[in-house]
Order: structure tokens, then C-alpha cells, then sequence
């Protein structure tokens, strides 16, 4: 996955993100597609979520899926989450869970309630830290003011790293693939770097939901495994998502 | 690794890495949890059981069928230990799907159990 945050020179915040998944799921020579990205792509659903009639967010997810892995509260916040590697992984939740310890958080559940019942991007920012969860992760959050935009950084007990948009210090942006923002990437799966060559090169001044597409359309960014791309901006409640396709010559991850 | 140069004039997204829009869906809150996804879930039903499907054909190939005799038999019983509502939902979804609930709970719980 790659999800970005990022604050044009008006102090707007926009927040997309491309959703990859489906590694080693089946690899389909003939037509070199994923199997299971394929069969994803399908399922894939814009969902309004409404209480008494009123929209209380909006979500890209799959049916059948009753987690969130991408949301908008409108004039809130909004929230992505991007899988975080590690060898003390949710398996290891899973165990505890169905060995009775039931006091971490699963996941996709975490990012529900936030984006049901926080009130604001500092409530829904000190939720993500705080909850023992059964996986690490990496939760991405935008907010609707100045510098509102951060990569959490997880293991299943602690929070390990809250990165954040500062403009005091140029950082205009913060851009999330899966590795610790404060490591190298694998070598042989950097998204990072020409993620980040191109948001450079379109610069604060003209990033708009159109460039950032742009971005997230750049392979590898776009590789084999992108599922959807996901656009929001916060101040509107725009959410507008697409299926997207990687022709080959297009990386597999 | 094929890596391009920044690409351009995407967006409005079209051409060959535009596959198609995203089909917009509303859930009631209001509703009892097993009920909030009954519509999206028989638009989607062929979808939800093509990709279990696939699931299953990828385990078979490597576990020869006992992981998805675990899933199948022990993984319900996980179900009614989710929180509330999640666990409502995930027996709905099984209920309209006719996918075996244990199937509908491997998928929810695909990133806990993906990320090692």
C-alpha cells in the first residue's frame, strides 16, 4: 500500500492512498495478474454510513469486509491503514485472542470505531495510539486545519512513532508504503522513493486530488497488487475511488 | 523493478490503468447489525464466493485440506468472541452470502493474520 497526507499553500489537506493486496495469492501466468488481487477488485464498495439519516462517514472497503481499511468523516478527519511487517505479527494476536487474553484490538475494527465515534483528529490520533491492537500497523490520519496529517507507527503494544506534517520544518507531506519511515525500504520493494521523487517534483503549490493521482498512478507505485486508489479531501467529504489495472511491463509488488 | 517517470494528466482517470468506477452503497446504522449489509450482499454474492473460492483453492494446494477443515469447523466458534457489532454483521453477511461463516470470519480477520 502507499498512502499519503499531504497540506497545499491554502492549508487544505488531502489524503489517498493506493490499497495493494494479494502477495504470493496466486499467481495467474497467462494473464500475469494476482489471483486474489483479481478476485478483490469485484468486491471492491464505496459505503455512505448513516444514523438517523445523516452521514457519520464514508468508507472504500470490500463486501463482505465489516472492518475499514479507508474512511472520511467529513470536515473531521480521514484515515487509512497500511500493513506493517513484523515477526511478532497478528498471529501471534490471534493466538492470544483464542487462548482468552481478549484485551487487544483487532485492526480493521479499531479504524471502524474511530471513524463511528471520534469527535475530532486529536481524539481519533490519541484512539490509534493508545489501543493495544492484535497486529502491528501503520495508521495514516488527516485532519481539517494546518499540520493536521500523521503516520502512526504501531507494534501491538506500543506506538512506536508519531510522524507528522510540519510545515515549520518543510514537511508538507508524510507518505506511508510499509516500512518504518525512519528506515531504508527493502531494496527490492521501494515505493517510496519514487513516491516521493514525484510529490517533490509537482511541489506544494500544485498539489491538488488530481496530482496526487498522478503519484499513485506512477509505477511501481501502481504495481501488480494496487486494488483501488482512494482520493479524499477532508473540508468537502469528497471520496472518490477507482479500480485500477497495471499492464504489463508493471512491477508484481 | 520496472519504475517510470512521474506520470502526468491522469486524472480524470481513464486508459489502460483505470479499470472502472466504484459503485456507491448506503448501510443503516439504525439497522440491526445482521441486516446492514443484506443489500450489498445480494448485488455481491457471486463476487464474495468467487473470491472465498479462490482462497480455498490457494490452501488446498498448500495445507491438501486440513486448514480449511480448521476454518470450517473451529473458526465459528471465534465469531461470538468479536466485539459487538462486528460479530452480528459477519453472521449476517454469512447468513445472505451462504458462504460458512467460518470462511466470512478468515476474511475479516485477513490482515491479523497476513501480516507476518
Amino acid at each position: 500500500c502507499t498512502s499519503v497526507v499531504t497540506e497545499d499553500v491554502n492549508g487544505n489537506i488531502y489524503h489517498a492512498r493506493n490499497l495493494d493486496f494479494g502477495l504470493f495469492m496466486g499467481w495467474d501466468r497467462k494473464n500475469q495478474t494476482w489471483t486474489l488481487t483479481e478476485k478483490l477488485k469485484p468486491l471492491v464498495v464505496n459505503v455512505d454510513l448513516k444514523r438517523n439519516n445523516r452521514t457519520v462517514f464514508k468508507s472504500t472497503s470490500f463486501a463482505g469486509y465489516v472492518g475499514i481499511l479507508t474512511g472520511i468523516k467529513p470536515r473531521e478527519f480521514t484515515l487509512t491503514m497500511n500493513e506493517r511487517f513484523n515477526i511478532d505479527g497478528g498471529y501471534v494476536g490471534i493466538l492470544e485472542w483464542i487462548l482468552g487474553l481478549r484485551d487487544g484490538m483487532w485492526m480493521s475494527f479499531l479504524t471502524r470505531k474511530v471513524l463511528e465515534n471520534a469527535t475530532s483528529y486529536e481524539d481519533a490520533r490519541n484512539q490509534l495510539a493508545l489501543t493495544k491492537l492484535l497486529a502491528p500497523a501503520y495508521f495514516i490520519l488527516g485532519g481539517n486545519q494546518t499540520g493536521q496529517g500523521c503516520v502512526i507507527t504501531r507494534s501491538r503494544i506500543d506506538t512506536l512513532d508519531v510522524w507528522e506534517i510540519n510545515m515549520k520544518l518543510g514537511r508538507w507531506y508524510v507518505l506511508e508504503t510499509n516500512y518504518d519511515h525512519w528506515e531504508k525500504p527493502f531494496f527490492l520493494d521501494d515505493r517510496r522513493t519514487p513516491a516521493m521523487k514525484c510529490m517533490n517534483k509537482i511541489t506544494q503549490a500544485n498539489i491538488t486530488l488530481p496530482t496526487i493521482y498522478d503519484v499513485l498512478s506512477t509505477k511501481p507505485v501502481l504495481n501488480k497488487l494496487t486494488t483501488y486508489t482512494a482520493l479524499m479531501e477532508v473540508s468537502t467529504g469528497r471520496l472518490e475511488s477507482y479500480i485500477r489495472d497495471c499492464p504489463s511491463p508493471c512491477t508484481p509488488w | 523493478l520496472h519504475s517510470e517517470d512521474c506520470r502526468t494528466g491522469m486524472y480524470p482517470p481513464k486508459g489502460p490503468t483505470f479499470k472502472r468506477n466504484v459503485t456507491w452503497y448506503t448501510l443503516n446504522l439504525d439497522l440491526p447489525p445482521n441486516q446492514r449489509w443484506t443489500h450489498v450482499i445480494k448485488e455481491k454474492k457471486a463476487e464474495l464466493a468467487a473470491m472465498i473460492q479462490a482462497i480455498k483453492d490457494l490452501a488446498n494446494g498448500f495445507f491438501h485440506g486440513k486448514l480449511l477443515h480448521l476454518v470450517d469447523k473451529e473458526l465459528p466458534l471465534i465469531v461470538d468472541t468479536l466485539p459487538y457489532p462486528f460479530n452480528e454483521e459477519i453472521k449476517g453477511i454469512a447468513s445472505v452470502s451462504e458462504v460458512p461463516l467460518g470462511e466470512v470470519v478468515l476474511f475479516n480477520i485477513f490482515y491479523e493474520v497476513f501480516t507476518v
